[in-house]
This record gives C-alpha cells, sequence and structure tokens, in this order.
C-alpha cells in the first residue's frame, strides 16, 4: 500500500456538492462512491444524480425486526397476532426515505436493482422530497456490478479504497458541525453512526501539536459545499475507528453503461 | 480574535474559540457569521434566539477545541442551528441502521509488498 493516497490526485472524485437542508447525505455518498467506481470502470468521471436516491429509493434500510402485534378478540377467538414489516414508506425507519434518511447499502441495492443511476444534470438535485420518482431508464449512464461490506480492519478499508476507488463509510458527525480544519482527532468520540460520507484518501502523517507527533488520517469528502471543512472535505485521524469511521465501509464496483 | 480580511473582496473570518468574549465580541462575531454565510432572520424574536444559539455553539466549539486539539473548531455554516436542528437537517444515516446479516463482505486483499 502507498503510503499516502488520494483519488482527487487521479481524478476520480467529483467537485463538492451541497445537500442543503435535507437528510440526504447517504445518498450523496452513494453517488461519490459510483462516481469513483465508474470512473475505475470507464476513465470517465461522471457526476451522477442524487435526486434520483432521494426520489425513487424506497428499498428497506434496516433488516426489521420490528414486530406489528395485534390483538384481537371475539365472542370464540382471541389472541394476538404479529408480523414483520418489509419496507411500509409510513413506517419511520424502515426504508431509505429521501430527505428524512437513509442508508448507502440500501442504496446500492436500489441502484443495482433498477438498473443504475442517471447524471446529475439529467436528474437535478433540488433538496427536497415532495417530488414523484422521475427515473428514465434509458439515461442510466452508471451501472452498478457488485458491492460488499469491507471488514474493520484499516489496512483492508485503505487496499480496498486504492483498488476499487473511493468508498462510501458511514460516522459519527458530532464533531463536524463546528470542524474547520485540520485532522480530527477527538480523544473521545461517540460511534452512533449518523452521517454518510465518501473516503477519498488518506495521509502518513499530520502534526499534532498537542499529542508531539505525526498522526495518519483519512481524508472524507463531505456533502456540505466548499465552504465547509477544508474546502468540503474533513480530515479524521486513522488507527482507532476514531467516531466510528472504519465501522460501516461499502465498497462498490460499476459496469460500463451507455445511455441511448 | 476574529478577523476580517478584503484582499480579494472576499470575507474571511478567522477563530473564535478558546477565549472568554466580551458581549460586544459575541455580536460583532454574530455580524461576521451573517454576513459571510448570507443568514437573515425573519423577526427580532427569531434574530434574538438564534444569536443565543449562535453564542452555545461558540461554548460548544470551545470544548471541542479543546477535546480535539489537532483540529480547528469554531464558526461555521451551521453556527446557529442547535445540535438536533443540525441532525435533522444535515446529516441523514438511518439512526437504527443495522446491515442485513446476509450483505456481501468484500474479499481480504494483500496488504504486504
Amino acid at each position: 500500500l502507498p503510503t499516502d493516497f488520494d483519488w482527487r490526485d487521479h481524478g476520480a472524485v467529483a467537485p463538492v456538492k451541497n445537500q442543503g437542508s435535507c437528510g440526504s447525505c447517504w445518498s450523496f455518498s452513494t453517488t461519490g462512491a459510483m462516481e469513483g467506481a465508474h470512473f475505475l470502470a470507464t476513465g470517465k468521471l461522471e457526476s451522477l444524480s442524487e435526486q434520483q436516491l432521494v426520489d425513487c429509493d424506497h428499498e428497506v434500510s434496516v433488516e426489521s425486526d420490528d414486530l406489528i402485534v395485534m390483538v384481537f378478540s371475539c365472542k370464540k377467538f382471541s389472541g394476538i397476532v404479529g408480523f414483520r414489516i418489509k419496507c411500509d414508506p409510513d413506517e419511520p425507519g424502515s426504508c431509505d426515505s429521501g430527505c428524512n434518511g437513509g442508508l448507502m447499502n440500501s442504496a446500492l441495492e436500489y441502484t443495482l436493482k433498477a438498473g443504475g443511476l442517471m447524471r446529475e444534470q439529467d436528474y437535478p438535485y433540488t433538496g427536497t422530497d415532495r417530488g414523484t420518482c422521475k427515473f428514465d431508464k434509458t439515461k442510466v449512464v452508471a451501472s452498478v456490478a457488485n458491492f460488499s461490506v469491507v471488514s474493520l480492519d484499516e489496512d483492508q478499508i485503505a487496499a480496498n479504497l486504492v483498488k476499487n476507488g473511493p468508498l462510501a463509510v458511514a460516522i459519527n458527525a458530532v464533531f463536524m458541525q463546528t470542524y474547520v480544519g485540520g485532522v480530527s482527532c477527538p480523544y473521545i468520540c461517540s460511534k452512533r453512526l449518523d452521517h454518510g460520507v465518501l473516503l477519498v484518501g488518506y495521509g502518513s502523517g499530520a502534526y499534532a501539536p498537542i499529542r508531539l507527533k505525526e498522526k495518519p488520517y483519512w481524508i472524507i469528502k463531505n456533502s456540505w459545499g466548499e465552504t465547509w471543512g477544508e474546502n468540503g472535505f474533513y480530515k479524521i485521524c486513522r488507527g482507532r475507528n476514531i467516531c466510528g469511521v472504519d465501522s460501516m465501509v461499502s465498497t462498490v464496483a460499476a459496469v460500463h453503461t451507455t445511455s441511448q | 480574535a476574529a478577523d476580517e480580511s478584503s484582499d480579494d473582496g472576499d470575507l474571511m473570518i478567522r477563530q473564535v474559540v478558546g477565549g472568554e468574549h466580551e458581549p460586544n465580541d459575541e455580536h460583532h462575531h454574530f455580524r461576521l457569521f451573517k454576513r459571510r454565510f448570507g443568514k437573515s432572520y425573519a423577526s427580532e424574536e427569531e434574530h434574538n434566539y438564534r444569536f443565543s444559539v449562535f453564542k452555545a455553539n461558540m461554548r460548544r466549539a470551545s470544548r471541542h477545541q479543546k477535546l480535539d486539539p489537532s483540529a480547528v473548531h469554531g464558526v461555521t455554516q451551521f453556527s446557529d442551528l442547535t445540535p438536533a436542528e443540525f441532525r435533522r437537517n444535515h446529516l441523514g444515516l438511518k439512526g437504527s441502521l443495522r446491515l442485513p446479516s446476509d450483505a456481501n463482505k468484500a474479499p481480504i486483499l494483500p496488504t504486504k509488498d
């Protein structure tokens, strides 16, 4: 593995986008991974549509163990019936649901089933989830070949990043609300995952004045515009699953698709 | 601890964390924040509320700075949002998520040589 690696230097990372006031980070993380995979498959960088995911993806985002329990009684019978829900759009938390959140893995599952993603310019981002699905299969430009989950091992994460392109990752974003720059390496940080971002590279060392040592770090692309962080990017230190950044890592491979 | 630069006509805000602030400083920082991020509020009541949130976030940034000394924490475009508003409007990963147990696992790659 190289000591430093950054997919931005290889042309696999589209410009930083802005999700606005909409909980759609999961869709940006997913398109970022797809853009990188598509670049590796075709040599072309295409900006892909988050709005397609926001409007059209209602895949199950959790393996739901929720039980709907119905109690019934009548003169002759009484009892309890339970059944599991899969994807009920009216049930909070069971599906990818636009500005109310989602999960990158289920968005990749949707992308695989739907046939792929359209270009950003053909299905532009609006920052709301009140529209209907306007997916046009004839305008698909990038398709999923397969996707998988990377183990909680930083060398494996780095190896998958270098081999397969930028990775969709989840993180706890509590320190990101006030982050301006530098390498974030908090002494304590919850591992409760609440934000989807894109891992695009890593560095071998950046000076940490208090700890008096060089600290390796991940380079993360966010979706809060270029005015946030370091031109839209975030650096977080490697080594101990800080803020849960190693916990949920997805890699995707794309196939070349010619739009008609 | 705040500074404006207009070299290229662009307003810059330096960090405002790490020290005790006079009330006038806080007003000044809030003004700079509103100008930089184009913020405006519908009523005086809303403005005052957002100012109180801004002050709380400056204290929070200061705490983050102590907990995370190798990064720089301070004013961002989210400085007038409560943590709950920030989570609701700018995050979006399902809180109760679990990956399916049958999710494909990536093959182990060689990492030596």
